[in-house]
């Protein structure tokens, strides 16, 4: 039957009443959110 | 000894690459020095060394206080392997080659750390490796490698690039879950970190797609086989977790990629697991509006986006083993004959262990229907666009025959499989769900089928119903076949036998 | 017998990897009881996003000397307010949606400024960049300045509908935004697109 995944798409940072779709994966910090406990250094470039 | 002089440069690294910034001369010129003074002046001396260091930066882990900085030298390891990468020179060999050689050498190490240590194995510190090699890889490649001031150096780190991540995947392959089962977690989190599964996604021209198909082919291999309805481990479930958030979250940001590899992914992933593989199949490109599929108004064949076959990435033809001739030949030419060779081989000689919804065992190859069925799918969408939707929108062409056979002469169980496989192509607006819509509606209306029509219609039902009942989300392919069915004949659907034998099955119905 | 397994240099790992090839091609059926404390193992051990955080092994210290004379105002920078309304914002990046964005976005100019020309070469410098920008500031790769174009509204009957005067921000030496001069030329090329 699978569970009501509204929880789990939070916890993601997914909204599904946004039209804007944000992407999640490149700030991703763990698969289990017990796992989760900072946030964590995205990519990027500071130009010289 | 040589390890201990080995050791004693990794440490005096260790301490030179906390003082000072990497692209400092100073660090340049140790790296030179290593080089020349024979360190690191082949491949022996380089295995030997890399040997050396992990096994002191994995010590170094297990003895640090937990609260301090235990990854130290693990991290002064990634920086210096990185700017190996960038510095050696490869007129010798290659990138490639040197950066296998690295992944290979940990490996062994790893091999030899969980073989002998077994419940004791610690996976952080070869997982922290791996996570600042990407960390410190992301580091440098900003803007196509622009802090490398050589030209001749960038060019060719920007072409590496790609293989970076693919022998990195290729190694990551090596260490799935049914192998290393003491580095499972550190797997998964692995396949989903920040710096390489959005990167993997997004190489350009889809570079990284057949390896991380693969890698997500070994994360569901692993649930499947160790998932049964009696009894999962507790450990099991937590992996299923971990992998329906990182589904969920590729769903999100590149839903392309579980669009285009469908059937693959499908054949991994046991039909207990409902509400996965309805994530997998509901989702849809990016550009494509969704129309409410509950609309009483709507008329497939006017939606833009059905006119569109489905991307498809993971060809099925590869899979159709001896039966692609007959099954091409009948799409040509059908035949009875052709319609025996092909039921045929789809028989399996021996039983296969499999958790389904009411059945443990299949007699028959799935994934060789899988691959049939999608394989008649793409080349009528093919065939449409070559000639008319008349050649395929017809119960006499040879793409529908073709279903209608198997269903004849098939037993309940063969039955069973073709209408599953039909029904994971009901998916999101597309001329594939199009045609398949087509297929099924006229299976279950069918009066050819004589004393096997309730059979199959029950079959039918079953198949759509159990992707409807669980929690969200469901295939819009799917409620619009349903709801058709509901629409065009709601009275004597709900006087079947099969629905009034059952009767929450019968309130649902009637509901509906 | 392979004469690889007998090279000192893949001895013993290689003969550890080799066995664990065995359940990929037979694999159990039903886990046997070291599989499961492997993966128990692996549980307990699972790394989290304190493991996954980028590396910093070598911390720069400040850029510049820190602004601590008497010279220096105390006071925050008054200017017409920079800040966007919500909706009108570019379209979020995940950058955006992270907990040390939101803060600076809440920050003051000063702040910005600061921690931007004073922790050079970090993900703290890029954020500030960015909200800079997102307030409407643009940098200048040249003389390495933050300007904001300040486009006044003139009252009707004037030739012009609008006053458009350019300000930067003087971090070299007033820690303060100045107005530029009239021979200042606007070049989009000389400004860094973030």
């Amino acid at each position: 039957i699978g569970i009501d995944l509204s929880s789990v798409l939070h916890s993601l940072g997914i909204d599904s009443e946004s039209n804007r779709r944000s992407r999640v994966l490149d700030t991703f910090q763990s698969p289990w959110v017990e796992t989760s406990r900072c946030e964590v250094e995205p990519r990027f470039f500071v130009p010289d | 000894t040589k390890a201990e002089k080995t050791a004693l440069v990794f440490t005096e690294w260790v301490k030179l690459i906390q003082r000072l910034d990497g692209d400092d001369e100073t660090v340049l010129e140790f790296i030179r020095q290593m080089i020349e003074k024979g360190v690191l002046q082949d491949s022996n001396g380089f295995i030997c060394f890399m040997k050396s260091a992990l096994e002191l930066s994995v010590n170094s882990f297990k003895e640090s206080d937990p609260t301090s900085e235990v990854f130290i030298a693990i991290d002064s390891l990634s920086k210096l392997l990185i700017k190996l990468i960038c510095l050696l020179d490869f007129k010798q060999s290659s990138r490639e080659e040197f950066l296998s050689l690295m992944f290979s050498v940990v490996t062994l190490v790893f091999s030899e750390d969980q073989g002998r240590n077994d419940t004791s194995f610690n996976e952080r510190p070869y997982f922290r490796l791996f996570s600042s090699l990407l960390c410190d890889w992301e580091a440098l490649r900003g803007h196509k490698f622009v802090k490398i001031k050589d030209p001749a150096c960038r060019k060719e780190l920007v072409n590496f690039d790609e293989s970076f991540y693919n022998i990195f995947a290729s190694f990551l392959h090596v260490y799935q879950p049914i192998a290393f089962p003491g580095f499972a977690f550190a797997w998964i989190t692995l396949l989903s970190h920040r710096m390489f599964l959005p990167r993997m996604l997004r190489l350009p021209n889809k570079a990284g797609w057949s390896k991380l198909l693969l890698l997500f082919t070994d994360l569901l291999n692993f649930m499947a086989h160790y998932t049964k309805r009696t009894e999962t481990h507790d450990a099991v479930t937590v992996v299923y977790k971990g992998a329906l958030r990182v589904i969920l979250a590729v769903s999100n940001d590149v839903p392309e990629f579980l669009v285009e590899n469908h059937y693959e992914l499908l054949n991994n992933i046991p039909p207990i697991y409902m509400q996965l593989r309805n994530i997998i199949l509901s989702s849809a490109p990016t550009k494509v509006v969704i129309p409410d599929p509950y609309d009483p108004n709507i008329e497939l064949h006017d939606i833009e986006a059905c006119q569109v076959p489905a991307a498809i990435f993971y060809d099925p033809v590869q899979d159709l083993k001896g039966l692609k001739k007959p099954v091409d030949n009948y799409l040509r030419i059908p035949s009875s004959s052709l319609m025996r060779t092909i039921l045929s081989g789809l028989f399996r000689t021996e039983l296969e262990l499999d958790t389904g919804i009411g059945y443990e065992t299949t007699n028959v190859d799935v994934k060789l229907i899988n691959a049939i069925t999608l394989h008649v799918g793409i080349e009528a969408a093919l065939e449409k666009d070559r000639t008319s939707a008349n050649a395929i929108f017809n119960t006499k062409s040879s793409y529908f025959t073709l279903f209608k056979g198997l269903i004849t002469e098939g037993s309940t169980e063969l039955k069973f499989h073709v209408i599953q496989a039909i029904a994971n192509q009901l998916r999101y607006p597309n001329a594939h769900t199009l045609w398949f819509n087509y297929v099924i509606k006229n299976l279950f209306y069918s009066d050819e089928f004589e004393e096997q029509q309730h059979d199959v219609q029950e079959i039918i039902i079953r198949t759509v119903l159990e992707r409807i009942i669980t929690n969200k989300p469901h295939c819009w392919g799917i409620v619009v076949t349903f709801v058709d069915i509901l629409k065009s004949d709601s009275s004597s659907l709900a006087d079947l036998s099969f629905i009034k034998d059952v009767p929450e099955i019968e309130l649902i119905i009637k509901n509906l | 017998e392979n004469p690889v397994f007998k090279n000192p240099l893949f001895s013993p790992g290689l003969a550890y990897w080799a066995q664990t090839k065995r359940p990929l091609l037979q694999p159990f059926e039903k886990m046997p009881p070291d599989m499961v404390s492997q993966l128990e193992s692996s549980l307990l051990n699972c790394p989290d996003s304190l493991d996954a955080d980028t590396p910093k092994l070598y911390q720069a210290p400040l850029s510049l000397p820190h602004p601590t004379s008497i010279f220096f105002p105390n006071e925050p920078i008054r200017l017409v307010s920079t800040e966007t309304p919500e909706e009108s914002r570019p379209a979020r990046d995940f950058y955006s949606r992270t907990s040390l964005a939101r803060i600076m976005s809440k920050f003051d100019l000063d702040t910005l400024f600061m921690v931007f020309y004073h922790y050079q070469g970090t993900y703290e410098q890029f954020l500030a960049a960015k909200e800079l920008s997102n307030r409407g500031w643009q940098f200048n790769k040249i003389n390495r300045c933050w300007l904001f174009k300040e486009v006044e509204k003139l009252p009707p009957g004037n030739e012009k509908s609008e006053e458009v005067s350019w300000r930067y921000f003087d971090y070299q030496k007033s820690w303060l935004a100045r107005r530029c001069g009239d021979e200042f030329v606007y070049r989009q090329e000389d400004f860094e697109k973030i």
